[in-house]
């Protein structure tokens, strides 16, 4: 779920 | 980090300074789509607001800003500074038939029905039909100066290598994102048919022209 991975990409 | 998703950042920053050091140095917008130009600078705008939330490396943030910083310079020139070489005439794709279906795409589909994470979806399906008004300027021109088709080259090869990246991270990390998958598919695939035309005819030192 997208909670937990992060938003590391731009 | 992998190396595909660094040089897809680097192809991407390319194809960013590419359009804006044409446009400045010719002092000349001909044959650049002003509205996929508006496009990128929303994609950034909206996916980029955790700049605000949350810091994940100096890399991450510097690039951010530089993507949001270039993509509104670029807006400028064309419809500021540079306004008497738009042509608007060409420019004519009905940009409201993207942003309404994929505004509402992005509350449907989405990971989590949070602002941030909707704005983030909304981003990430625009994205991948931003480029729609600038392919069709030219498929009415008929014809692209070298320079932009390379800016093309530059910024379709990015979500290219953002699809490896994906495949890199699912093997060695076990991590996907089905939304930005399928929207970077979409994406890549839509400029299938420039890549063809690049290949054969930039490549090999001719001018781009559609058959008219």
């Amino acid at each position: 779920h997208s909670g937990e991975c992060k938003k590391d990409e731009l | 980090m992998n190396i595909f998703r660094l040089f897809g950042d680097l192809s991407h920053l390319a194809a960013i300074i590419i359009l804006l050091l044409k446009i400045w140095k010719s002092r000349s917008c001909a044959g650049i789509s002003g509205k996929s130009q508006i496009l990128f600078a929303i994609v950034f705008t909206t996916r980029y607001l955790d700049l605000l939330t949350s810091f994940i490396s100096l890399y991450n943030t510097s690039m951010k800003m530089i993507y949001i910083g270039c993509s509104y310079a670029t807006v400028y020139l064309i419809y500021a500074k540079f306004r008497a070489t738009y042509d608007g005439n060409h420019d004519s794709f009905r940009v409201e038939f993207l942003i309404v279906p994929v505004g509402g795409l992005a509350v449907l589909i989405n990971h989590d029905f949070s602002l941030l994470e909707i704005l983030w979806t909304f981003s990430i399906y625009l994205e991948s039909v931003a480029i729609l008004p600038q392919l069709f300027m030219i498929s009415k021109t008929g014809e692209a100066e070298t320079i932009t088709t390379h800016y093309l080259f530059c910024q379709g090869l990015y979500r290219a290598l953002y699809l490896i990246n994906w495949i890199w991270r699912f093997y060695f990390e076990g991590f996907f994102d089905m939304i930005a998958i399928v929207a970077g598919v979409v994406q890549t695939i839509l400029y299938c048919d420039f890549f063809y035309l690049y290949v054969t005819k930039v490549l090999k030192g001719k001018k781009l022209s559609l058959p008219a």
